[in-house]
Order: structure tokens, then sequence, then C-alpha cells
């Protein structure tokens, strides 16, 4: 077995990553296609498909393919680009939750805001004091997840090299997928997996969206990093 | 649990960051 992923693609996150200027994230514009590989562009790349788009999509994740220890191939999380639904100035965004939940998840997000800030910041109560919503968690609890040897929605994308689309809570409930239930349960209504080369780019969304080539294409474009 | 793969901590920094800045600006 390897002990280091096989194909990692050439630039994967490194410590030169982080901390990086806010204002890289702000970019509008896709890098060129031909930019490096690395979570700067790529999470550009996301940026792009989502604000490009016709359709309006929550959220765009890429997983990124390597093998653990065993050899087993594993999708892992690589970048990922949320559009929060106040940004759009549309409906106060779904929350389902209790009171009790809402305090656990800002528990979390102000425990992990002190982690990553390597300093108590209990004083710092911006990044909680406003509720957190149903897609806001299911993207932030995205990033502790991985996927084995072909498990969950983007596993199969990837193992089938075809796109996996999923439009509609019914179909999403129904799923054999636990990410895609877990998705409807947090207010998804569309989930879709696209592989690339080095992995899968997932969309979620909480209005219905119905399969496009153009979506499908514009992924294949903009994370072909073969070329 | 301080030993968070660095390409989540990038992605969860920035997720925090932006929502920090909606929160100020709102």
């Amino acid at each position: 077995p390897a002990a280091q992923p096989l194909h990692q693609p050439q630039s994967s996150a490194s410590t030169s990553d982080y901390p990086r200027p806010p204002a890289a994230a702000q970019s509008q514009a896709p890098p060129p296609v031909s930019a490096p590989f690395n979570q700067e562009t790529l999470m550009q790349r996301l940026q792009a498909l989502i604000e490009g788009a016709r359709e309006s999509w929550t959220y765009a994740i890429f997983w990124q393919s390597s093998y653990d220890m065993s050899g087993a191939s594993v999708l892992g999380w690589g970048e990922g680009f949320y559009k929060d639904e106040r940004d759009k100035g549309k409906v106060k965004p779904k929350t389902t939750t209790s009171l009790v939940e809402q305090e656990y998840r800002k528990k979390v997000l102000r425990d992990l805001n002190s982690l990553i800030s390597g300093a108590d910041t209990s004083a710092d109560d911006a990044v909680v004091d406003q509720e957190v919503t149903d897609t806001e968690w299911f993207f932030l609890v995205s990033m502790t997840q991985n996927f084995v040897n072909g498990g969950g929605l983007p596993g199969q994308a990837f193992f089938q090299s075809n796109p996996v689309w999923v439009a509609g809570p019914d179909r999403l409930a129904a799923s054999s997928c636990e990410r895609a239930r877990q998705g409807q349960v947090f207010g998804l209504q569309t989930m879709v997996c696209v592989p690339t080369a080095n992995g899968v780019v997932e969309l979620g969304s909480t209005e219905l969206i119905f399969q496009t080539s153009d979506l499908v294409n514009k992924v294949r474009v903009l994370f072909d990093f073969n070329n | 649990h301080t030993a968070i793969p660095q390409a989540r901590k990038a992605s969860l920094a920035r997720f925090l960051g932006k929502r920090k800045e909606r929160v100020i600006n709102s």
C-alpha cells in the first residue's frame, strides 16, 4: 500500500496557503483554465461556477481523490465555497432547529473560531451573532467527511465516472446515500456530483434544479487540471 | 482536536471570516 497519496494534484494545500489575505477570497473572475492547481485557484473555480450559473446554488465543494495508508481510494475535502442565502437578498434562510440545537451550533462555531485563531476569542461574538442555518451547518459538517471506496454521493460519481444529479426532496430522502438524505434534512432540494480527473465537484441548492449539460460541461472545463 | 488538516483549516478560516464580516456589516 502506498504511504502517500498516489495521485494528489500537483500542488495541494500547503502550509503557505494559510493564512491568506481575505481579498483573495473575494475574487470574482475565474482563473484561466491553464492556471496552476492549488487551493487558491480551486476556490476561485468553485466561486466562478456558482456565481456564473443561472441557477441558484448554495455551495460547491471539491472532493479531492487520494489513497489512504491501506491503499483504499478516498475522497476528502479539497476546498469549498458557500454562498449565503442572506447575500442573495432573498427570503430568510430556513432553520428548523430548536433553541438548544442553535446554542450547540454556535458553541461549535465559537470553539472552532478559537481553535483556528489560536487564541481566546470568547469576546469575538460576531461569528455567532446570527443563527447558524441548516445549510451552513451542512457545509461545515462536510469539512469533517471522507468517502472511502465509492461511498456516498461523491464516491458514486467518481467510481462510475458519471455525474450524479438528484433533484427533489423526495428523491434525496429516498437515496441510498446517507449524504443525500442528510442534505434533504438540512433543506437541500438538489444535489449534484460531477467527477473530474482528480476528484469530484459537488453542488447543492435549496431550490429544485433539473439536470443541464451546461453545468456538467462547465465543471469539466474549469476542473480539467490535466490540460 | 487541534490537528485540523491544512486544506480544511483554510476553508474553515475563510468560512468563519466571511460569516463574521457579514454579521458586522449587517
